[in-house]
């Protein structure tokens, strides 16, 4: 899912972070 | 109890940033050649406040109160700080990204964490190249422990703060093998 090249837009680091910390609060 | 994360979710945190930092080494000459947008101005590398100010924003560094700014509609990223773009992390070469992790450490030794900071600690950890320099080492281990000292204090386990901490004790001490500081759940 990471290589697709919509996901590695500029902004591809805050996304992957933001993603890592909501499923924290989901599991 | 309750704070500190499963395995399962230790092991997945893992997982994804191993695949985030591969996919940033594959993008990285293509967003390095990229031109940056006329407001972004990089400090130079041993700017530390500069550079604090430029990843937390005037606001944070200045620890002002959040205001409203009605007239600006646009985002002011002088005022918030920069995001950790693509676009500027792939400029950075591992003697800065190493100084700007040490100034981030600082700041966070006396300060509050912000989602700002979490945000460029996050993005400089999958910068940082292994194995590691002794010097990054260090400077690791201490953000995994001030983020476990920052942890204890936390009153509400549902604060997005403590899924951030977590997840930079996770990613020091199960990505970058300093497993002494990992949660053993």
């Amino acid at each position: 899912q990471s290589d697709a090249s919509d996901v590695w837009d500029d902004t591809a680091l805050v996304k992957a972070y933001d993603k890592a910390v909501a499923s924290f609060k989901n599991a | 109890e309750g704070y500190c994360p499963t395995l399962k979710w230790q092991q997945q945190q893992v997982a994804n940033f191993s695949a985030v930092r591969q996919s940033l080494a594959k993008h990285r000459n293509h967003w390095r050649s990229q031109h940056l947008d006329s407001n972004v101005s990089m400090p130079k590398s041993e700017d530390e406040e500069g550079w604090k100010k430029f990843c937390l924003g005037e606001r944070v560094y200045s620890e002002l109160d959040a205001v409203s700014d009605n007239e600006n509609l646009g985002v002011d990223y002088i005022k918030v700080g920069f995001p950790p773009l693509l676009s500027i992390v792939s400029r950075m070469n591992q003697a800065t990204v190493t100084s700007v992790l040490e100034y981030l450490i600082n700041w966070f030794g006396e300060k509050k964490f912000t989602p700002e900071l979490g945000r460029w600690l996050y993005a400089l950890l999958a910068c940082l190249e292994k194995p590691l320099l002794p010097e990054a080492h260090s400077l690791i281990r201490q953000l995994a422990r001030r983020c476990s000292e920052v942890r204890v204090l936390e009153e509400n386990k549902n604060e997005e703060r403590l899924s951030a901490l977590n997840l930079i004790i996770c990613l020091v001490s199960r990505y970058f093998d300093q497993r002494d500081l990992a949660d053993e759940p």
